[in-house]
C-alpha cells in the first residue's frame, strides 16, 4: 500500500 | 506482531482500564487530569482516521475503536458526571494545554513523511501523544498523596510506550530497512518525560510507600 504512508502499528 | 509491541499495547490497554475502573467504579477522578485526556482524545481522534480508510487487522481495528470509545468517554466522564465532576481538581490542573496543539500541528505541517491530510495529522498525533502526559505530571506534582490506581495509571501509560521502544529495535534488525525516525524520536521524547516519574514509582513500590512526587 504505497499511496497512504502504511501505519500497521496502533 | 512482536512481543515488544504486544506487550505495549497490552499495557496501554490495561492503564486505560485501571483508569476506567478507577472513574466507573468509585466515581472518583481525583489526581487524573482532564487536560491530559483530552490530549490524548485528540490524539487518537487524529490517528485512527484509517479505520474509515483501510483495514489492517481485527486486532487493529479494534483496538483502534475501544482507544476512541474510551478516551471520549473519559473526558465526558470527568466534564460532564455530576458525581465524577465533582472529585476533578481543575484548580490544580492547570497546565495550558492549548500550547501544546498548535506548536504540534506546525511542527506536523513542517516534518513529516508525506505532505497529506491523513499523514499530517498522524504526524500531529505522535507529536502530540508525546507531550500529552504533561498536564497529568504536573498534576501529579501538585497533588501531594497520590493514590494508587492513579499512580499504577501513569506508569502503564509511561510502560506502552517503552515496550515500543523496544518493538523498533527489534523491527529494525529484523526487517528490511524498517526505519520510521518521527516515529522514534516522538516515542523516545515521549518515554524519557517519565523518566522522573519512574523513578519516584519504582522507590515509592520498592519502599511500600504512598507515591509522592516532589514538587
Amino acid at each position: 500500500i504505497n499511496d497512504i504512508t502504511f501505519h500497521d502499528e496502533l | 506482531m512482536n512481543i515488544f509491541r504486544l506487550a505495549g499495547d497490552m499495557s496501554h490497554l490495561f492503564s486505560i482500564l485501571l483508569l476506567l475502573l478507577k472513574i466507573h467504579t468509585i466515581k472518583s477522578c481525583a489526581g487524573v487530569s482532564l487536560k491530559t485526556q483530552e490530549l490524548y482524545a485528540l490524539v487518537f481522534a487524529t490517528r485512527y482516521l484509517d479505520i474509515f480508510t483501510g483495514y489492517i487487522s481485527l486486532y487493529n481495528t479494534l483496538m483502534k475503536m475501544f482507544f476512541l470509545w474510551s478516551s471520549f468517554t473519559i473526558v465526558w466522564y470527568m466534564r460532564y458526571h455530576n458525581v465524577v465532576r465533582r472529585s476533578y481538581d481543575k484548580d490544580q490542573d492547570t497546565f495550558r494545554h492549548y500550547f501544546l496543539i498548535l506548536p504540534c500541528f506546525i511542527l506536523a505541517l513542517l516534518v513529516h513523511e508525506k505532505f497529506t491530510f491523513l499523514e499530517v495529522l498522524w504526524t500531529f498525533s505522535l507529536y502530540l501523544e508525546a507531550v500529552a502526559i504533561l498536564p497529568q505530571l504536573v498534576l501529579l506534582q501538585r497533588t501531594r498523596n497520590v493514590d494508587n490506581l492513579t499512580g499504577h495509571y501513569v506508569f502503564f501509560l509511561g510502560a506502552y510506550r517503552s515496550f515500543y521502544i523496544l518493538n523498533w529495535i527489534y523491527r529494525y534488525f529484523t526487517e528490511q530497512n524498517y526505519y520510521k525516525w518521527i516515529t522514534w524520536i516522538s516515542g523516545l521524547v515521549q518515554t524519557a518525560l517519565y523518566a522522573d516519574f519512574f523513578y519516584y514509582y519504582v522507590k515509592s513500590w520498592r519502599n511500600s510507600e504512598r507515591l509522592q512526587l516532589p514538587a
